[in-house]
């Protein structure tokens, strides 16, 4: 049963199914601990402040590596660490790539150290050339960020970052969760096939992630220069993104790619195929799949081009041109006989006959050309039949081309 | 009545060769 289509094989809206986007990906970590030995600190008990355990991290060695490789890895034990005794304002990232648009869904972080006191969350919709926040999370929103401590989100700002305390507290001191969903409490969410403001929202190709400040060593009860971000495992969930018109994203030597129904094309499904021109593309809502419709070219094209102009002046109900008609057609559907050709009232105008020439005679004939419908040429003065073929009654066949039949004296 | 087809080989087409069908 394929998603994209019902029962009786109407087309329906549909989305792929949900991936994790981190796992396996490489995450580049701007600064590791280790590159010289280091002593880290962390907690074995995650409400003991004393539950201390200090170890060196050293990248030499795999054993006390802690390689960003381990944030998106399978393994939930192993923990990627920063240097040690990171001061604000300088700040630690890590950048996830995710090699095409997706629509996000969530994004958590399980954290192996006390959670950050400040950190702040970005994505970027270009391929990592330009970034935008989407989630800011602090003790002190107004401090760190210049914003306020959020509370409701409204209809004018859902599209923005906001700001939260929540999920910055010190404990749990090991093991803690930073979870971010970016639909959750927008307004439009439950509309969100239907809010292009939203469907942009979610809309990402690579994740950043800012640890700007840890929480201080007092705090932490240990010495500044021992303390660090430590993370287990950073998880992305999404969809690719596919408009609504696949229910499938198939990996392809070029990345993941839609496996796009509804006569659609495209990476994301973002237009119509050849020939489907009829309607300009539209993503696809649960009320209504705009699938992509074929133009009508009787058979005599399979090419065409879609006119905003035309389709305004149809209401709204066909726009296609159709290009490049064949077999003596011509028209915006290949629907008549080009000039010099009429149709065959014997033949379907879909027939690659229903054209045949006028055979206007080369004489008694002003043109080549004849009516469409009845195949009458114009005919000189004098001249009569069909094709020009015969002099009228009254007249008699001259010598001269120019005036071929001349009046009977 | 119908009348006869004009018949090509009438023409004078000293002056009007490009009308002249290629026989």
């Amino acid at each position: 049963e394929d998603p994209c289509y019902d029962a009786k094989q109407r087309p329906r809206y549909c989305i792929p199914d949900f991936l994790d986007l981190a796992l396996g990906r490489e995450v580049q970590a701007s600064g590791t601990c280790g590159k010289v030995p280091q002593k880290l600190c962390s907690y074995q008990d995650p409400t003991n402040i004393t539950s201390r355990k200090c170890l060196i991290c050293d990248q030499s060695r795999a054993k006390t590596s802690y390689p960003p490789a381990y944030l998106t890895d399978a393994d939930a034990q192993t923990c990627w660490k920063s240097e040690a005794g990171v001061k604000f304002p300088k700040n630690v990232t890590l950048t996830l790539p995710l090699g095409r648009r997706f629509e996000l869904v969530y994004l958590s972080l399980r954290f192996c150290s006390p959670r950050p006191q400040s950190m702040a969350v970005y994505k970027s919709m270009d391929h990592g050339r330009s970034w935008v926040p989407i989630q800011y999370y602090s003790t002190q929103c107004r401090r760190v960020y210049g914003l306020p401590t959020s509370g409701t989100i409204t209809k004018a700002m859902e599209h923005e970052a906001s700001c939260t305390d929540y999920q910055t507290g010190l404990k749990p001191l090991t093991g803690g969760l930073v979870a971010f969903m970016p639909l959750a409490g927008r307004p439009s969410a439950r509309r969100f096939e239907y809010s292009p403001v939203l469907q942009d929202w979610v809309t990402a190709t690579d994740i950043r992630v800012v640890f700007s400040r840890l929480h201080t060593g007092q705090e932490l009860g240990m010495r500044r220069k021992t303390t660090f971000y430590g993370v287990t495992e950073l998880q992305v969930g999404g969809r690719c993104k596919c408009n609504g018109h696949a229910s499938h994203c198939a990996s392809m030597p070029e990345g993941l790619t839609c496996d796009c129904r509804h006569h659609t094309a495209g990476p994301e499904c973002d237009r119509c195929k050849a020939f489907y021109h009829d309607r300009p593309w539209q993503r696809a809502t649960p009320s209504n799949s705009h699938e992509c419709v074929a133009c009508e070219c009787n058979l005599h094209s399979h090419r065409c081009r879609f006119s905003m102009e035309l389709y305004a002046l149809s209401g709204r109900r066909s726009g296609g041109i159709c290009t490049g008609c064949r077999h003596n057609t011509a028209g915006r559907h290949c629907h008549y006989c080009k000039q010099g050709y009429k149709r065959d009232p014997g033949k379907p105008i879909t027939s690659r006959r229903s054209c045949k020439p006028c055979q206007c005679h080369p004489v008694g004939a002003i043109s080549a050309m004849c009516n469409q419908t009845t195949g009458q040429c114009q005919c000189k003065i004098g001249v009569t039949g069909l094709t020009c073929n015969r002099c009228a009654l009254g007249f008699q066949q001259s010598r001269s081309a120019y005036m071929p039949c001349v009046r009977i004296r | 009545d119908v009348m006869p087809t004009l018949d090509m080989t009438l023409f004078d087409w000293t002056d009007y060769e490009d009308l002249k069908p290629e026989s």
